[in-house]
This record gives structure tokens, C-alpha cells and sequence, in this order.
């Protein structure tokens, strides 16, 4: 079985690109992963 | 060997009265049977473990697998998978003797990498293998990241992809050299950001429609709403991002929701039942759009989230804490794979079905 996940979260205001997103995944392709770990964090600016 | 020895040496039938001449090829027929059958699922469990090594040490290295259609895959779209899902949810809900529940499940643990010790109950009160196959935990085996600005693993598993969702026609990789499109996995949603650059808070805020959306062009947009300064534009632009992750049949199976979140509806995609594994993303096309799965959608304090639980053919069956009467892999009056979806809108005016981050939300079953 497989779940995805699609969501809306916050992008960088000003630029675009991928260095400047503000919503960050904190896992990688391949890591295992538990119910309540953090998949991906943002930061207000 | 036995069958071997029959054809080389006929020997006469042995009579009722008679005989006995062939009783000691009789004898070896079904050890040769059993060993022959033994050895063949040695092998093919010795080659799955090769390939799944090959797999692995690929990875390593960083070296990633391209989609790769094979005639196995071409053979399973023959099969009724979802019958044999049923079949399989059948025999795995049967009750199982008391003092032979520790031995299965322990054996069951042994072959998937399971932890038995986070199990909330005793192994004997399992009834059955399916029972035991969605418990529940103890207490504290998932703590829940309590940061405010983070997003949860819904599940237990491996994360294949993730990314940003960009473009009108956004596309999810299957794996490399394979996409499919968001809206044929969610379906078609009054929810989902259609804007290409991301920039959809006003989605979450105003109740504009999409035909009322579609009917206005950019340039009339445009002109009509001359640019002001709006509290809200100070606020960071949204993106669309998604992430999928893949749940091993020694995976807790049971879905949480990965944020305080409104689900505003539910829609049921009644499909196949291909199995799910990394070689069969690998070989089977549009497998996540085809096969069977619930949508969740709602909103969330970022705007859009939906949840896709996609049904395999050995956990075929999705069930939801929060719509018990929801049944899933059941027998199709039709015969055509292409039917449209059975949606379900919690509420109305926007009041959906509220739930915190971390709480349970639903269940893969086996069959």
C-alpha cells in the first residue's frame, strides 16, 4: 500500500526557486520514515 | 524423480488382488512433489532476495531505475487481483487457535521486520492474522512532532518521491522516465490550486467557485482589480508540493493525519489491485491512478491537502475511522475499470470533519 500526500504550503515570497522555498522536506528519497516525524518544516519570515 | 522413474520403467498396474508392484513408486510421488516444490520457492525467494540486494546497492550508488514494462506486468493485468485480494482478506480474517497466534504472528514479524514489542496487546489476542496485521501500538510509539510550523508523516514507511507540484499540469514522477498527472490521481476537485505559479492563498479565504474562476479570463482579472495594497499579500506565496511514501507489508498500517486538518470530502476510486512494490512502479504504468484508493481532501492553516490511500492487491481494503460505513474492494457489478468516482462531502458549508494532528484517521486492511 502507498499513500500520497499533496499539500499547499508556503514558497518564498520574492523568488521561486528551489533554494529559496521557505517549506522544506526534511527526509530524503529512500529514508524510512514513522507516524509523527516531521516530513517538512517552514519558517515565517 | 518420481514421475522420471514412472515413464522409464513401466511396470503393470497393481491389481486389487494382486499387487503392490508399484506401490514403492506411488511412495515417492509425493515427497518428490513436496521436494521439488520446496526447491522451487527457495529459488524464487533466493532470487527476489538477489534482486531486491541488486536494487538496493543500486540505489548506493545513486544510480536511479527507469520505468521498464516486462510481460509479467502485461500477465497480472490477465489476473482477477481483486478477487485473489478477497480471497486472501478471507483466509486471513479466519480465527486461529489461541496457542498458535504467538508462533504465526512471530513468524509473520521474522519474515517482514516487524516490531512485536510495540504491539499494544498481547500476541494471543489476535484472533487473526488481519487483526493483528492493523493493531494498534503501545502507548508513546509514535510521538507526534508538536512543532507548530511542521508537517507529519501520515504513515509508517519509505519515502519514494517528494517534491513541488509546478505548472497547470502538474505531474508526479512514478519513477524516472514515468509520470502521472495530480488531477487523475485526486480526481477532479473544486479544492485543488489550478494557478501555475502557486500563488493560491485565495483559495483557502474566499469562496469563489471554479466555474465562476474559469469564466473570468487573466485580462479581465486584470483590469477589474486594480493593484492596492491587501494585508493578505504580505503574506508568503504558496506552493504545491506532494510526497509519497510506501508502506511494507511489516509496516504499521494505520493512517494519521499529518496536521490539524478539515477533511472536507471523500471520494472512492474503484479500481485494480496491482501490487504496489518497487518493481511493480517500475513496470506498470499510471499504477497509482489505477489502482483502487480513497481521496481525503480539506483544508489545512497552508490552504489545499488531500490524502491518497492506494489499496495492493494483498491489502486491498481501505478503511475510515471517520466514515465506518465506507467499504472498499468489493465485488464490481461492472466489468469496465473506467468508472467515475463515489464522492462524499462531510458536511455542508464547509463544515467537514476536524481532526488534530496525529490522530488516526483510517486503516489499510489486508483484502
Amino acid at each position: 500500500s502507498t499513500v500520497v500526500l499533496v499539500f499547499q504550503a508556503p514558497i518564498s515570497k520574492l523568488h521561486e526557486d528551489e533554494s529559496s522555498q521557505e517549506f522544506r522536506f526534511c527526509v530524503r528519497r529512500g529514508d524510512r520514515i514513522r507516524v509523527g516525524e516531521a516530513l517538512g518544516r517552514w519558517h515565517s519570515s | 524423480t518420481s514421475f522420471a522413474k514412472k515413464f522409464q520403467t513401466p511396470q503393470p498396474r497393481a491389481s486389487i488382488n494382486g499387487g503392490g508392484g508399484n506401490s514403492q513408486g506411488d511412495s515417492y510421488l509425493v515427497p518428490g512433489a513436496t521436494v521439488a516444490t520446496i526447491l522451487m520457492l527457495g529459488v524464487l525467494h533466493a532470487r527476489r532476495l538477489y534482486d531486491d540486494k541488486m536494487t538496493e546497492e543500486k540505489r548506493e550508488k545513486g544510480i536511479e531505475l527507469e520505468f521498464q514494462p516486462d510481460v509479467k506486468a502485461t500477465f497480472l493485468r490477465l489476473l482477477p487481483l481483486r478477487s485473489m485480494s478477497r480471497c486472501w482478506g478471507y483466509l486471513t480474517n479466519m480465527e486461529i487457535p489461541v496457542w498458535l497466534r504467538p508462533h504465526i504472528y512471530k513468524a509473520w514479524a521474522r519474515a517482514f521486520h516487524s516490531n512485536l514489542e510495540e504491539a499494544a496487546l498481547p500476541l494471543d489476542e489476535y484472533a487473526s492474522l488481519r487483526d493483528f496485521f492493523i493493531r494498534t501500538l503501545k502507548e508513546g510509539s509514535r510521538p507526534i512532532d508538536a512543532g507548530p510550523q511542521c508537517l507529519v508523516s501520515p504513515v509508517d514507511g519509505t519515502v519514494l518521491r517528494f517534491g513541488e507540484l509546478k505548472g497547470a499540469g502538474a505531474m508526479i514522477e512514478q519513477v524516472k522516465g514515468f509520470s502521472y498527472s495530480v488531477f487523475s490521481l485526486l480526481g477532479a476537485s473544486p479544492f485543488l490550486p489550478t494557478s501555475a505559479d502557486g500563488d493560491v492563498q485565495e483559495e483557502h479565504s474566499e469562496s469563489i467557485t471554479t466555474t465562476e474562476k474559469s469564466n473570468k479570463s487573466w485580462w479581465r482579472v486584470s483590469l477589474a482589480s486594480p493593484k492596492v495594497w491587501d494585508p493578505t499579500s504580505s503574506r508568503p506565496k504558496r506552493g504545491l508540493f506532494y510526497c509519497v511514501v510506501y508502506l511494507k507489508p511489516g509496516d504499521y498500517h494505520r493512517i494519521h493525519s499529518p496536521a490539524d486538518w478539515n477533511i472536507l470530502l471523500r471520494r472512492h476510486f474503484s479500481g485494480r489491485l496491482y501490487p504496489l512494490n518497487e518493481r511493480a512502479t517500475r513496470t506498470i504504468r499510471n499504477l497509482y491512478i489505477e489502482n483502487e484508493r480513497v481521496i481525503l481532501e480539506g483544508l489545512w492553516q497552508e490552504g489545499f491537502m488531500a490524502l491518497a490511500a492506494i489499496g495492493a492487491t494483498n491489502i486491498g481494503s481501505i478503511e475510515l475511522f471517520i466514515e465506518p460505513e465506507l467499504h472498499t474492494n468489493r465485488p464490481r457489478k461492472k466489468f469496465l475499470h473506467s468508472e467515475p468516482p463515489e464522492e462524499r462531502v462531510y458536511g455542508c458549508e464547509g463544515v467537514g470533519r476536524m481532526l488534530k494532528k496525529g490522530d488516526e484517521l483510517g486503516a489499510f486492511n489486508m483484502g
